[in-house]
């Protein structure tokens, strides 16, 4: 069951709206989707509207060892379910800093989780981690518990520098917590098609990472930014959309690099 | 002398961009600025091109006590210096966490700085602080040190959210940290004049926080995402675009509201 952690440490480059997104367009075709929100900011939350930040969230699975079943919300979207953060994850560095195997608390929770749903048989088919943007606790929670990382970035000059220190991060991870991590993929975001910055930045992408560079493009869109304003998908909110065509495309591409049928 | 945090734990929305181009504005105009880079990404060192990461950077300053005087770095542009960030801060949580008032360091090192070297005659007229996005030990100890914040946001759903933990921050680091921090403004930037969305975010901006609002607005144009590529600040890339212009605007609403002459 693919566990995909959406991370970079670049800010505000697409990642919740890919979780978001991606989420809903595997969710509508039956499958069933776990999402959890790690980031204090708490966006992933508020964009599919389940912003009540009542306890428990990912913070009190973390750090008060809550089990996830307690944590998980059903949500209006087909085939989606939330784990939701709260602004307390702002404090989870201090919260856990004397805690042994503190990067190791996700993957713990999430195998509990899964083995006691699947008894039952109703575990998820995929699990996708929406990471806050650093290369903390949280981030290397994510990076421990899952066995593919997704990196959206935006086709700007600060996308090309970041790229280096994550491959390395994610690299220590899979040598010293989780030897099954592997990129899954490079997705552009944000993409403005007429502009020769964003032109140059792809160019040097395909030549620097080759086939990690995924096929497909989320074109910048400003119905992609409204959707959230809802509390919906793009599928829910803009199903004919530009945005709901890159994500439709972006879940049938990644289903065949995973094997999922 | 006004030390001034730029500060939005919402990532991507102007922080860096802001740092480079209101520090060179206020630079050309005779004025000594220095900058600080807090984040691991070194987005701001980079856009400035100091991008060797020699030591000492921010990080020995706040971890092993280096005075800040051998971390700062002349720039080519007229009137910057820069204190560099460097990939280790983002394992300063760590570095920090049993060190007894870690969110006073950069506070710190930044007056035994200014007081040496006003008794040379050479100090800095102004301080520009740029940070992460997170409200984590680095965007605290900027607080700490500061008496000014100044909040970039990008004027779309995402925005609204963040700034009610933003400012319940500031309020509380006001209390217990830095009796003289004050907001100095919330700056819409990234606007696109084009879309409602904007229109709608900027009219609850308003609503909500009243004359916090600047009356700047950074509008998006490509010029200011290509600056940091070639190393410079938009005044040196591309003195007659729109982005200098709208910097330039903002430096001068600032020295309003600051006082200065
Ligand atoms: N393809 C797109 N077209 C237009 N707007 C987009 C697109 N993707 C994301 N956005 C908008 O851009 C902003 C940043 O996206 P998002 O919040 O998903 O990024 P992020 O990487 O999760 O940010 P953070 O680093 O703060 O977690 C949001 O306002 C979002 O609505
Ligand atoms: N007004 C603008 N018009 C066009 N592009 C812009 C503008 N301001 C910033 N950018 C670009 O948008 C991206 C995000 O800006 P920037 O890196 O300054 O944000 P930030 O808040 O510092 O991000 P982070 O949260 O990662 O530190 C960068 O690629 C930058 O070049
Ligand atoms: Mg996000
Ligand atoms: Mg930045």
């Amino acid at each position: 069951m693919p566990r995909i952690a959406i991370l970079n440490q670049k800010g505000g480059v697409g990642k919740t709206t890919t979780a978001a997104n991606l989420g809903a367009a595997l969710g509508k075709t039956g499958r069933r989707v776990l999402l959890v929100d790690l980031d204090a900011q708490a966006n992933l939350t508020l964009h599919l509207s389940a912003g009540d930040f009542e306890e428990p969230s990912a913070f009190e699975v973390l750090v008060d060892g809550r089990p996830l079943r307690e944590a998980v919300r059903a949500l209006a979207e087909p085939g989606l379910a939330l784990v939701p953060a709260s602004p307390d994850l702002s404090g989870i560095e201090q919260a856990l800093s004397g805690t042994i195997g503190r990067e190791l608390l996700l993957r713990d929770a999430l195998e509990a989780y899964e083995t006691e749903a699947a008894r039952r048989g109703e575990g998820p088919d995929l699990v996708l981690l929406d990471c806050p943007p650093s290369l903390g606790v949280l981030s290397l929670n994510a990076l421990a518990a899952a066995d593919q990382v997704l990196v959206p970035l935006q086709t700007e000059f600060f996308a090309l520098q970041g790229m280096a220190q994550l491959l390395e991060v994610v690299r220590l991870v899979a040598r010293r917590l989780n030897p099954r991590l592997t990129v899954l993929g490079i997705l552009p975001c944000l993409v403005d098609a007429r502009t020769n910055l964003s032109a140059e930045v792809l160019g040097e992408l395909r030549e620097h990472f080759g086939d990690l560079l995924l096929e497909s493009r989320i074109r910048k869109t400003v119905k992609l930014a409204e959707a959230p304003g809802f509390g919906r998908s793009i599928f829910a909110y803009a199903p004919d959309s530009k945005g709901a065509e890159d994500y439709e495309a972006l879940a049938r591409e990644l289903r065949g690099r995973l094997g999922l049928r």
